[in-house]
């Protein structure tokens, strides 16, 4: 692991009293590979790393009896404060019913976590709406009216070709039925489609949405930050959702994510049934990138 | 960087980043550069990088051929990978691509967890013209597997290809219930199934990997699908995959539609990593 590669990296050097600054670039170094295996994107590990040489170049590491442990304690700082210093919940509308967007590359979990979300808002008592914005892809709808009636949601959808629309309606919807909450499941689109990220814009622009959620898998490698980067800077994403984390990925991709569009991490999936969906834990997801 | 034999700190640095931000990973980027820094000096470095990357994508031994035993038919193909990967939609494709070829296609809804499988695949079954065997949401998906073989069998079908539900590479009991279908496939007919198709999202990080890794130890996998390549991630992870496992992508898929796939082209693929 990343600590016992550091610890052995100091462990040779305690007899010299104190660091050198090319033994705090050696282990910046382990840093980055170790951030790269983890799937982060080249670009922000390099940030990272050179900010934690940055932190540990100052009076902290190169004086510290301790050096080695002092050095982890700074990348985990780091990382930690990077995936976001304190929780971030659900933020809800002043007035109901809060309108929340659910966007995303194809397959990330959009539907599966359209349902968890609209399940845990259910468990509290809400009443929720979940909303088929995806007209395209094959019974995608008739997936998340199952997913509805098994989280206990009011299931809404429209025959109208246009999604902006739907989703409009979707939210007058919920202002009828006195709903807490109205989530709209769109479709999954790569970003550098411009008619379809125009779609979203549209659908922003028509829905009012309080909240705009980006869906990212969390195997997912390098792309992530270009993925997170282009939604944020056309739609101005308010959090994101980390899928698919019971898998062995070591998710480097929340480092990336949150490096890149500030957008917090509001919650996890970590599993294919519907009560799979945490809050999101910061410290416990640095340790898992760091191995 | 073409035309130099060899290269500098800087570029090699910038070789680096290229191969890095393709996501071949930590191990295959420091392998590549190595086989840079001496390939065969009458090449120069780019040509040199390009030549170790065909190397190691190229086949390393023949499909099983598609065909039954004996030649017998039909061919059945099992499609697997991790959720989301483009399963459904990639036996979908390759229906309709086997359709057009005059064959006679069936395919199997041997998902039978996942919320609308059966009704999705039906959209796309009835775009190639192919015919469906499907089941009730929570039956066995062997026993899909089993009576759809059955039916192609009986009905004369070229190419059966069976999709099954997602499925993380790290979860025991699924990756048990994927090696229960290939054996009970086995079972209605020996040598069956006789393609295994690892279904994997181009921008997907090193947990392709592992998620070869573990596929492959449940069942035989002969070639990957890779999928989504329409977008910008690179794919790079094969590289590994095909240098550990020796498992060659035998597709690429390039969009949602029917006739988004192709049959891989490496020096294509190449070509698009290396921008
Ligand atoms: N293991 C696991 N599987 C998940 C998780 N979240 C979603 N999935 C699965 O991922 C697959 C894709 O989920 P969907 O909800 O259809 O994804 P989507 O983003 O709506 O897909 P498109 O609408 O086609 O873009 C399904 O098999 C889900 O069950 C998770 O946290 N863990
Ligand atoms: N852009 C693009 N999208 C693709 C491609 N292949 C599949 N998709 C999309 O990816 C999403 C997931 O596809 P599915 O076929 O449902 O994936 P799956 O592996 O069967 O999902 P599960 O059964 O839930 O594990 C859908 O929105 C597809 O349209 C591709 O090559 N390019
Ligand atoms: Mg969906
Ligand atoms: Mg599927």
């Amino acid at each position: 692991s990343l600590t016992d590669k550091l610890s052995s990296l100091f462990k040779n050097l305690t007899g010299q009293g104190k660091l050198s600054e090319a033994n705090v670039r050696e282990a910046a170094a382990q840093v980055r590979l170790a951030l790269l295996e983890a799937d982060v994107n080249l670009q922000v590990a390099e940030d990272f790393v050179a900010r934690v040489q940055e932190r540990a170049l100052g009076a902290e590491v190169l004086s510290s009896i301790t050096p080695g442990h002092q050095f982890v304690k700074i990348v985990h700082e780091q990382l930690r404060e990077t995936l976001g210093g304190k929780r971030e919940a659900l933020r809800f509308a002043s007035q109901p019913p809060t309108v929340v967007m659910v966007c995303g590359l194809q397959g990330s979990g959009k539907t599966t976590t359209c349902a968890k979300l609209g399940a845990l808002l259910k468990r509290s008592g809400k009443r929720v709406i979940l909303a088929a914005a995806d007209i395209y892809r094959p019974a995608a709808a008739e997936q998340l009216e199952i997913l509805s009636q098994q989280a206990g949601c009011i299931f809404y959808k429209s025959d109208s070709t246009d999604v902006a629309a739907i989703c409009a309606g979707a939210a007058e919807a919920g202002v009828r039925k006195l709903a807490d909450a109205v989530i709209l499941d769109t479709a999954g689109r790569l970003h550098v489609d411009a008619e379809m990220m125009e779609e979203l814009v549209r659908t922003k622009a028509a829905a009012r949405p309080h909240e705009i959620l980006l869906v990212l898998d969390s195997m997912t490698g390098q792309d992530a930050a270009l993925v997170a980067a282009e939604f944020n800077s056309k739609l101005g994403l308010t959090g994101a959702i980390l899928t698919k984390l019971d898998s062995d990925a070591r998710g480097g991709a929340a480092l990336s994510l949150r490096a890149v569009s500030g957008a917090a991490i509001k919650y996890v999936g970590t599993g294919e049934k519907l009560a799979d969906l945490e809050e999101f834990h910061p410290e416990r997801m640095a340790s898992r990138i760091l191995g | 960087l073409s035309g130099k034999r060899s290269l500098s700190a800087g570029e090699l640095d910038r070789l680096e980043g290229l191969l890095l931000s393709a996501d071949v990973g930590v191990e295959g980027t420091r392998r590549l550069l190595q086989a840079v820094r001496q390939g065969p000096s009458e090449l120069d470095a780019l040509e040199r990088l390009k030549a170790e990357m065909l190397a190691i994508l190229a086949p390393k031994s023949d499909y099983r051929p598609p065909g039954g035993e004996n030649g017998g038919k039909p061919a059945v193909w099992l499609i697997l990978g991790v959720n989301g990967s483009g399963k459904t939609t990639s036996a979908g494709k390759l229906g309709s691509r086997l359709a057009g070829r005059g064959l006679k296609v069936m395919m199997a809804a041997a998902d039978t967890y996942r919320a609308a499988a059966g009704e999705q695949l039906a959209v796309w079954a009835d775009r190639a013209g192919a015919e469906l065997v499907a089941s009730k949401p929570g039956a066995d998906p062997a026993a899909v597997a089993y009576d759809a073989v059955a039916a192609a069998q009986a009905r004369g079908t070229d190419v059966l290809l069976v999709d099954t539900a997602g499925r993380l590479h790290n979860k025991k009991h699924l990756q048990d219930e994927l090696r229960k279908i290939h054996a009970t496939i086995g079972k209605r007919m020996p040598g069956a199934p006789h393609l295994g198709l690892l279904v994997m999202d181009a921008a997907t990080g090193q947990s392709g990997l592992a998620q070869a890794r573990l596929f492959s130890q449940a069942v035989p996998v002969d070639g990957i699908v890779l999928t989504k390549l329409d977008g910008t991630a690179k794919g790079g992870i094969v590289l590994a995959i095909a240098q550990e496992l020796g498992i060659p992508v035998a597709w690429a898929g390039t969009g949602e539609g029917a006739g988004d796939l192709q049959e891989f082209d490496a020096e294509e693929f190449v070509e698009g990593l290396l921008g």
